[in-house]
């Protein structure tokens, strides 16, 4: 008589997790742009016996943007998961793994992240300052003016916008445009590219060094700048992921997909 | 022979009687939340 089939998995079996960590590190690995995501929820499992020892997975993730940024050599455990109030985003992702005497690797995975309605937030949070579209005027002027204050006091390299990764508005108390942003280290020195910036250009690839930024630009009851960046140095990137796709800036919008 | 009996009745005499305070597995999917739900 056949074997039974064996039970369907549940979503929180330890196979499942395990396939879920495998399945996350992937995407983490594979994104170019934001923030890492971390699990929050396995949604549904899907196995589909291809023969002994050979099963194609199935997943559906619910997924938490973190505050680490995706070029951050952060391990994602150490990632503090963006509150609620903070205007959390969220990311639905579809996986397919194979498991093949008991290893698993991953063979496609599509995801769509988006942040929580602002509807929602409010209800709970009436004062909590919102998510704000990455290319508003208030945003762009804020970054520019941060990053050439920095640029201007640092002995370090001269420092060249890679993407904006968020931004809000605080309208009361006071006029507060707070931004973050990912940067990247030019072959020029400040004082260099006083002289000729268009000559900076970001490190080749085997010399890269990456780096994040976080500032506030407060405009009202006075003007005031705070910005404080900091580079990760030198990173070896694994051979299989690509480097960031240059050149120019490119705006992380809440809504996005990837494959 | 075999009879064909009623489905309601073949439900009644074949429900399995529960034990007092059973409590039914939880769905296997969705999983547990581990931060909060959007």
């Amino acid at each position: 008589v056949p074997a039974a089939p064996p039970a369907p998995l549940g979503c929180d079996d330890p196979e499942s997790e395990a396939a879920a960590e495998v399945a996350v590190n992937y995407i983490n690995g594979h994104s170019q742009h934001g923030y890492k995501f971390a699990l929050n929820r396995i949604e549904d499992i899907r196995v589909v016996h291809q023969g002994p020892n050979n099963d194609i997975i199935f997943l559906e993730l619910d997924l938490l943007e973190t505050k680490c940024p995706i070029l951050s050599p952060t391990p994602l455990a150490n990632c503090t998961v963006r509150s609620f109030a903070e205007h959390a985003v969220e990311g639905d992702c579809d996986v397919k793994l194979q498991k093949v005497d008991g290893t698993l690797s991953v063979l496609a995975s599509k995801c769509h992240s988006h942040a929580d309605s602002r509807e929602d937030i409010i209800k709970i949070c009436p004062d909590c300052p919102l998510l704000e579209p990455l290319n508003n005027t208030d945003v762009l002027g804020a970054v520019s003016a941060a990053l050439n204050d920095y640029n201007s006091k640092t002995t370090g390299p001269y420092l060249r916008l890679l993407e904006i990764g968020r931004a809000k508005i605080q309208y009361h108390p006071g006029h507060a445009v707070v931004t973050e942003f990912a940067v990247g280290a030019t072959n020029c020195s400040a004082e260099e590219a006083k002289a000729n910036v268009g000559a900076c250009q970001l490190l080749p690839e085997d010399q890269s060094n990456f780096g994040f930024c976080t500032a506030v630009m407060v405009k009202r009851p006075s003007q005031d700048l705070q910005v404080d960046c900091q580079l990760y140095g030198h990173q070896v990137p694994p051979p299989d992921i690509p480097l960031l796709s240059w050149p120019g800036v490119t705006y992380n919008h809440p809504g996005q997909d990837t494959s | 022979s075999l009879t064909k009996r009623a489905v309601a009745e073949a439900a009644q005499h074949d429900k399995v009687p529960r034990p007092v305070g059973f409590v039914p597995p939880p769905p296997p999917c969705p999983g547990k939340i581990r931060h909060f739900d959007i």
